[in-house]
């Protein structure tokens, strides 16, 4: 299960 | 990447881009806050740390690489290039940015996800970006004569936060994201600070005058 969280963003 | 993400992004980037337009070609910084400019400095470096741990994407990669290179950027005109630094409105940029620095330290340090250095440095950087705008926003309200490439600026920097908040909407009723506390709460308040001028910008635009607002 893939990580969701915030710092994919900008 | 929904659409939202991506307009706000694209916001985000022609921001940038329009103040840039305004220093290297208008070659004046006339009406910008360099305490803004440089809390994003701080922003940016304190939460792109991960670009030394973590690999998302090429894109991700870029884009983190160009708001840290155009914000340094745009700090050393305002602060060395020779003709830029003379037109600074220093004398109006006013606001004790140091303050909102202690605040942001204080509040990572008491509410964060995880005690680390990464991750509260991460939330110091949400936490700051929030209130950076507000040096801005009392340099605009200072300023007699407010022209269409500052205004301009503000808007677009207003709308990409705006984005991001449907861009959150979206992931959680889309994609199954959880409800994040600190970003979106950081992110409501930082969006909520612009309503006032978006009101006045709004308004301008529609009736066709230059951008005034109330002090």
């Amino acid at each position: 299960l893939k990580e969701k969280s915030q710092k994919d963003e900008l | 990447m929904n659409l939202f993400r991506l307009l706000g992004d694209m916001t985000h980037l022609l921001s940038i881009v329009v103040l840039l337009l305004k220093i290297r070609t208008v070659k004046s910084c006339a009406g910008i806050s360099l305490k803004t400019q440089e809390l994003y400095v701080i922003v940016f470096l304190t939460r792109y740390l991960d670009l030394f741990t973590k690999y998302y994407s090429v894109y991700n990669t870029a884009m983190k690489l160009v708001f840290l290179g155009t914000s340094i950027g745009i700090v050393w005109y305002m602060r060395y290039h020779k003709v830029v630094k003379q037109t600074y409105s220093k004398d109006e940029d006013t606001f004790k940015h140091y303050f909102l620095i202690l605040l942001s330290i204080i509040l990572a340090l008491l509410i964060h996800r995880a005690f680390d250095v990464i991750e509260v440095l991460w939330t110091f950087s949400l936490y700051l970006e929030a209130v950076a705008i507000l040096p801005q926003l009392v340099l605009l309200q200072k300023s007699r004569n407010i022209d269409t490439l500052t205004g301009d600026y503000v808007f677009l920097l207003g709308a990409y936060r705006a984005l991001y908040i449907l861009n959150w909407v979206y992931r959680f009723l889309m994609e199954n994201h959880k409800f994040r506390w600190i970003p979106w709460i950081s992110g409501l308040v930082q969006t909520a600070l612009y309503a006032d001028f978006f009101y006045y910008y709004i308004k301008s635009w529609k009736n066709r005058e230059k951008l005034k607002l109330p002090a």
